[in-house]
């Protein structure tokens, strides 16, 4: 099902490009 | 005929870009261990691929996606930011100023505001419904999802319709901090609880100063 109620800043904010814990794995 | 070479690794490893720790947690969250732990990560990013104790588009991508050619909207936004001086490479000072933002004890309104520059893609001012239809494109992109174009304008309408409350067409900071405190959830992104425990994360830097001091 689309997440058509999900506002779109809160959709973005899933993005991988800014997860920046990904910047401390080892 | 003494000769006093110090051997001390903080001198050994100084990068192009280094700057005074004790400076930087100053003006950051962070104090002097934390950013000297901040540190022992800065140079494993920064020679990942160029050997030149700066980081790079290339490197961020690489840490971000285990991928130097990783194209993403999203992290690009993020290195701009994070390249204060627009040189192309984000030197140590900018690396520790930029996380410090991230940092959980940071202002809230240091992450409401960063992450308005985030969105505001061609840095008008304002984030405008293009720009945020843009973002969603390529957040499906990258997730291998699809949403119909009618679907996509549906929810960004929705969203301008909640966020824009002057119904100007555009949102401007004041919109997004107001729209920010109706929906916290939007910067949760924006704090990475690891920054409060990097000098475990990164305890070499320490270990090896105290040793050699």
């Amino acid at each position: 099902v689309a997440p058509v109620t999900m506002n779109a800043f809160e959709l973005i904010s899933k993005s991988q490009g800014l997860n920046l814990s990904s910047l401390f794995e080892k | 005929m003494g000769c006093v070479c110090s051997t001390s690794s903080s001198e050994k490893v100084k990068t192009p870009g280094y700057e005074d720790p004790t400076i930087l947690a100053s003006e950051t969250p962070f104090t002097v261990s934390e950013v000297d732990a901040l540190y022992e990560l800065y140079l494993k990013l920064s020679n990942s691929i160029i050997e030149d104790g700066l980081i790079h588009k290339e490197e961020f991508q690489l840490a971000l996606f285990r991928n130097k050619n990783e194209k993403n909207l999203f992290a690009d936004r993020i290195f701009d930011l994070f390249d204060v001086k627009r040189n192309g490479v984000i030197e140590f000072g900018e690396f520790v100023r930029s996380l410090g933002v991230f940092h959980p004890n940071a202002a809230l309104e240091d992450k409401i505001a960063f992450a308005f520059r985030l969105y505001d893609l061609r840095q008008t001012g304002y984030i405008e419904k293009q720009e945020l239809k843009e973002m969603v494109l390529a957040l499906l992109h990258e997730s291998d999802l699809y949403l119909s174009d009618e679907m996509i304008e549906s929810i960004v309408d929705k969203t301008f319709e909640d966020a824009d409350t002057k119904e100007d067409g555009r949102i401007d900071e004041d919109e997004w901090k107001a729209f920010v405190s109706q929906h916290p959830s939007l910067i949760k992104n924006m704090t990475l609880p690891y920054l409060k425990d990097i000098t475990l994360a990164f305890p070499s830097f320490i270990a090896r100063t105290e040793v050699e001091d």
